[in-house]
């Protein structure tokens, strides 16, 4: 019984390491689709307008945002060679990394959020290599891999 | 005082970071507090 | 019971590898992809997209451009809302994304 019972909880860490292995799996294959579709909208883009944007209107990758009210006062300072800054604000903000923007304008096909359309997952099968095809699918139906291991 | 320390500059990499800060900043009720005084008239705001 | 049990870890154990793995060679494609010149290049957004992101317009939008390594230091707002950034590896670029 003692065994029985060691072996329950070896069971169990397993299956909390493999719940947040396979969640790790996903986001980088979200990180892959969104990236490749971004790279695909702009090489479109490009193409049918004959030439790149200008300079002055892309953020190029890697960036972070950072969003606050637009009444919020803000207090910066920065050193002189630009490679320290010092914000303060008088009020909340929001921190946001670029795989953030990018699901946001729908780079990642919905997958995050299990509302991937027949098409988009077609395309999203087609962007990753075979060995995350199920992973992809298990997104697209907001149905977890682990079922297949424990069977709940 | 406490503070999130995250390394930036890198493409993609784990998000899960700044949702960390983003629950520390807006769980404050000093924003509760900031928000009760919004009524008064915007401050005059200053650019970058 | 227990050897029911032992098939089962046995078999998680295997998923585990199997997922080790997997992630590996994701990180690695991952790399790959931002590091190619032509990826580089196409890896950008516009302005609009980034208005698009926030559905209420009475937000203002900061872009932060850092170098590697760049370190980002959020302070407990219990004494006000504090942001520092240290580059070690050249300039930071920080602009507002304008509202049009």
């Amino acid at each position: 019984a003692q065994e029985c019972q060691n072996l329950e909880v070896e069971k169990q860490k397993r299956l909390k390491r493999i719940r947040q292995k396979r969640s790790q799996l996903e986001e980088l294959i979200l990180q892959q689709i969104a990236f490749k579709n971004l790279v695909q909208r702009n090489k479109v883009s490009e193409t049918s307008s004959l030439a790149p944007p200008p300079s002055g209107s892309v953020i190029q990758l890697p960036f972070i945002i950072l969003n606050t009210d637009v009444r919020t006062v803000i207090d910066c300072s920065i050193s002189s060679d630009k490679c320290e800054y010092l914000f303060n604000f008088d009020n909340t903000f929001e921190i946001h990394d670029d795989i953030e923007i990018l699901k946001r304008m729908g780079m990642s096909l919905g997958l995050e959020s299990g509302k991937c359309t027949a098409d988009n997952l077609v395309v999203a099968k087609s962007l990753v290599p075979r060995s995350l095809e199920t992973y992809v699918i298990g997104m697209a139906r907001g149905t977890s891999q682990i079922s297949s291991f424990t069977g709940d | 005082r406490t503070r999130i320390l995250v390394s930036i500059g890198e493409s993609f990499g784990t998000s899960d970071k700044f949702q960390k800060i983003n629950a520390m900043v807006n769980s404050s009720d000093r924003s509760l507090k900031r928000s009760l005084d919004m009524s008064s008239a915007p401050k005059p705001l200053k650019r970058l | 019971r227990y050897q029911d049990l032992q098939k089962e870890v046995s078999d998680f154990t295997q998923a585990e590898e199997k997922l080790d793995e997997l992630i590996t060679k994701c990180n690695l494609q991952l790399r790959l992809l931002t590091e190619d010149t032509q990826n580089k290049k196409l890896g950008y957004v516009m302005c609009q997209d980034l208005r698009k992101s926030f559905d209420s317009p009475d937000q203002l939008v900061m872009v932060i451009r850092a170098p590697p390594e760049t370190q980002m230091q959020v302070s407990e707002p219990s004494e006000g809302y504090q942001v520092s950034l240290k580059s070690t590896q050249g300039p930071i670029d920080v602009f507002l994304c304008p509202e049009d």
